[in-house]
């Protein structure tokens, strides 16, 4: 996260690390339910074998495993059929951890939107991650407030590419907060009434976020996904057995 | 010390060796340079980036699209390209650079106009680096006549000029000449026009089970099933009988979606109600026991069942295996789902792979459930601090 500030420990119980060895923290990810996470497709780019990968939870400092670290193994993945590397569209997973997650104050799932709950621009937002800081690579876990923008507006910055209703724009036209390399498949959620924080993006893509070229980041259109996600977890929970 | 390249194999490079003879030929993956006279790069670019992906999202790969609206060069779409995914040579698998002339005049034409907006042109395309065309023992890359001027994601005008393809039919003219907004159709684009909205799609989406248009249409009229079958989400089909049996029976599974719900009543009770064969079915009570109810909260995506009893006695009628209802007015035959007699011992994992019909209802009474949504989206409370 360019811009953001050190989170709390605990603060985003839905966040998760998503590991493969030797390199440890490759994405992030977001923790949806006991067994499931989302994170984005181009994370499995060459790495689609499930063996491969970890997830872990609960933590806040990647060099210093805390008491309230879980670690998983993942069961399945499974990208979105559309996903599409060239324009970087459809870009979402779904990971199928081994097993249940023991939900705590430091790990808990987020809620996802229905179809029809749009989040609407101008609406100030939460984008977390260890992505890079533009000087440096942190250990402890970054949260960055980011304002959404419209597609229209968030077309102008980017020539050369088409952002597609399934990308959501947060951020802002100087890139003062901006995700970056690192923070991928981590979350972009707001604030709902009660208190209750929604999922609406994965952090996706963007402009090299420490070069002369700023803007908003590009983030995957969480409520354009959710039949999608919802079935596929029916059909690996209960079809596939 | 990163990982080579797939061909070279996964070990890890040896320190200082870096990608040494790792040098590979990949198919070209960068949307602005897919209509390039060659199909095949080599990585890294002559801009340093190590991938197409690290390349895809640069500074110069927002550069020089915008640049070349400006008209600034013929060529310079096809420079940007030479460099951002160098041509890769099939037997040296070496990448080839463009010509010293071709970027010296891409140089001279356009770095002037990024002047204007006070940008400054890539430091890293010192054209010294590259071969002169006449040069013996390199062979480097010139533009033929031919080459498309504009990249895939620009339109390119009657006067030549390339402007983003976004652009295109927007109703504003973008092009001095107007060609943008020309032959606007889907159809004169290569497209497919969604029905009611003027929404064009690609022809690849029509009926591949991913409703794109904003009413469905791209994915009506896509099957013709017989009178005893459903069409499945991917237009599959499968036999109206098969329906929620338990069995995945379209490739898709979407035979076996939606098949256990709760549908309200006049007072607000939540029956269970179990789409067998398309038809909605209550289910009888009979030998109910909680863990079913867990189930069944479970297949809905709701968390746990919060009714302690959930069984609902009907007031009047004897054992039955169909009631009549009224629904819109008309008199209905409501069918009824008994649990399997031996359903205990059997091995499956969805509520409605346990229901058979056609048994008598001896209690008379129909399963009714609460299901809460499990919680989610709550952070823990900030602790404070006395000062």
């Amino acid at each position: 996260i360019l811009g953001g500030r050190t989170s709390r420990p605990g603060r985003w119980p839905w966040q998760c690390s998503l590991q493969s060895e030797p390199s440890g923290h490759i994405c992030g990810c977001v923790l949806i339910a006991k067994r499931w996470v989302l994170t984005v497709a181009h994370c499995f780019e060459g790495r689609e074998n499930a063996a491969v990968w970890k997830v872990v939870f609960g933590i806040s400092n990647l060099d210093h495993p805390s008491s309230f670290m879980q670690t998983r193994l993942v069961k399945s993945i499974i990208l979105h059929p559309r996903y599409n590397r060239a324009v970087v569209d459809y870009d979402i997973s779904i990971v199928q951890l081994d097993e249940d997650i023991n939900e705590t104050s430091y790990v808990r799932p987020v809620c996802l939107p229905s179809k029809e709950q749009l989040v609407q621009p101008d609406t100030y937002c939460y984008i977390t991650g260890w992505g890079h800081m533009g000087n440096k690579m942190p250990f402890k876990l970054q949260e960055g407030e980011v304002r959404i923008i419209s597609l229209e507006q968030c077309q102008s910055y980017f020539d050369m590419k088409t952002i597609t209703s399934r990308m959501l724009c947060a951020g802002y036209e100087s890139g003062t907060v901006d995700s970056c390399m690192g923070d991928s498949g981590g979350p972009l959620v707001c604030e709902q009434p009660a208190g209750r924080w929604t999922l609406f993006g994965l952090t996706s893509w963007g402009s090299v976020c420490f070069s002369k070229v700023l803007g908003p980041g590009v983030y995957s259109n969480v409520s354009h996904f959710i039949e999608w996600i919802e079935k596929q977890i029916y059909i690996h929970t209960f079809l596939m057995n | 010390c990163i990982s080579c390249p797939d061909p070279c194999g996964t070990s890890l490079c040896e320190t200082r060796n870096g990608q040494t003879n790792c040098s590979h030929c990949e198919p070209i993956t960068l949307e602005l340079c897919m209509n390039l006279p060659y199909n095949y790069t080599s990585y890294p670019n002559y801009l340093g980036h190590r991938t197409q992906r690290e390349a895809s999202v640069s500074w110069e790969s927002s550069l020089f699209p915008a640049l070349v609206q400006t008209n600034c060069y013929k060529y310079l779409m096809f420079f940007a390209c030479t460099i951002l995914v160098p041509k890769c040579d099939p037997h040296t698998n070496q990448r080839i650079p463009p010509c010293r002339t071709l970027c010296v005049q891409s140089k001279e034409r356009c770095e002037s106009v990024l002047g204007i907006v006070g940008l400054q042109w890539p430091e890293d395309t010192d054209c010294t680096q590259f071969p002169d065309e006449n040069s013996e023992n390199q062979t480097c890359l010139t533009p033929d006549e031919d080459v498309e001027e504009c990249s895939p994601s620009h339109f390119k005008c009657r006067s030549g000029r390339c402007v983003l393809a976004s652009r295109r039919c927007d109703g504003q003219a973008d092009c001095e000449d107007d060609s943008d907004e020309d032959s606007c159709g889907c159809r004169e684009r290569g497209l497919w026009e969604c029905p009611l909205k003027k929404l064009c799609i690609k022809h690849t989406m029509i009926c591949d089970g991913f409703p794109d248009c904003p009413d469905m249409m791209d994915e009506k009229n896509c099957s013709f099933c017989g009178k005893d079958e459903l069409e499945c989400v991917n237009h599959e089909c499968v036999q109206r009988e098969l329906w929620c049996d338990g069995q995945a029976d379209c490739s898709d599974s979407s035979d076996e979606w939606d098949c256990v719900t709760l549908s309200k009543n006049m007072n607000s009770l939540m029956f269970l109600t179990v789409h067998r064969s398309a038809v909605d079915n209550h289910v009888c009570a009979d030998e109910w026991q909680e863990n079913l109810s867990q189930l069944a909260c479970s297949q809905m995506g709701l968390g746990v069942s919060t009714e302690e009893n959930p069984v609902i006695q009907l007031q009047q009628g004897g054992p039955f295996k169909t009631e009549i209802v009224l629904v819109d007015g008309e008199m209905q035959h409501q069918k009824w789902l008994n649990l399997h007699s031996d359903w205990k011992s059997k091995n499956v994992s969805t509520l409605h792979a346990l229901l058979v019909n056609g048994q008598m209802c001896r209690s008379r009474s129909k399963v009714a459930l609460l299901c809460t949504k499990e919680d989610c989206g709550h952070r823990p409370a900030a602790r404070m601090n006395k000062r």
